[in-house]
């Protein structure tokens, strides 16, 4: 997989395009009937899919292998979810309604409701119609990625310098890429960052909404899917 | 650690995490 890597000077964000993962696409069970339950188990397994590519994307976050094995899983533990959400409303933004998860898992609001992941439609909804209003551009998503794992406030980290620095290089991309592409835009990295706690929002009510969907054991759910969740809350 | 292992397992990995 290839990417159309464009001429950008900052090379946190070059290397950061360069990174990105080449999406999946869902992988329904072709015996199993048509059902909600189905849609739940074909999502269940495509974001276990797309967690694997995600901890393999972050090692290659300038400055995240640096960090301690432990604060790696530590900002991995609380801000996997985000980084994955973040993936879905990028993918989202060309729709005016619906959430994809998937080049061929397209999911509108009465599936989503139906599926049990109506309180995830909606803040997602309205973090992609800001995204949406803002003409976010692909070098800033990325960018937002990597700053939502960077900026997972994870409780138990061992190093708190380390991952300020992590933070604070990824900022520091974010704001010369703005001052070189999006000059006139004064507010911009302000309103990218102010986008964040919907972001955090959405990422517990998904966790919840899976966290509910196992403990009602309606859907099998893979053990690092399960092992991430069991992070959170 | 021991709660999350597949996490530290993958992390521990030079290898990208594929499978």
């Amino acid at each position: 997989y290839t990417h159309p890597v464009k001429s950008i000077h900052n090379k946190v964000i070059s290397q950061l395009l360069a990174s990105e993962p080449a999406p999946l696409r869902a992988s329904p069970d072709p015996v199993t009937p048509d059902s909600d339950l189905k849609t739940l188990m074909t999502l269940c397994d495509l974001l276990n899919r797309e967690l694997l590519v995600m901890i393999s994307w972050a090692k290659h976050i300038p400055g995240f292998s640096s960090l301690s094995l432990v604060d790696q899983m530590a900002l991995l533990q609380s801000g996997w979810m985000e980084a994955l959400l973040l993936c879905v409303v990028w993918r989202s933004l060309a729709s005016t309604q619906g959430l994809e998860f998937a080049e061929n898992l397209h999911l509108n609001e009465p599936q989503c409701k139906n599926a049990g992941l109506l309180e995830l439609y909606t803040p997602l909804r309205l973090l992609i119609d800001k995204y949406q209003q803002l003409n976010i551009s692909h070098e800033e998503a990325v960018a937002l990625r990597a700053m939502a794992l960077a900026n997972s406030d994870a409780e138990h980290v061992e190093n708190g310098d380390s991952v300020l620095r992590f933070q604070d290089g990824l900022h520091e991309a974010l704001q010369d890429y703005e001052v070189n592409e999006r000059a006139a835009e004064t507010h911009r990295v302000g309103k990218l960052l102010m986008t964040l706690p919907l972001l955090r929002q959405s990422s517990h009510r998904a966790v919840q909404c899976f966290r509910r969907l196992h403990i009602q054991h309606l859907v099998p759910m893979h053990k690092l899917f399960l092992e991430m969740l069991d992070t959170k809350i | 650690t021991e709660r999350h292992k597949i996490l530290h397992r993958l992390l521990q990995d030079s290898s990208p995490a594929d499978g």
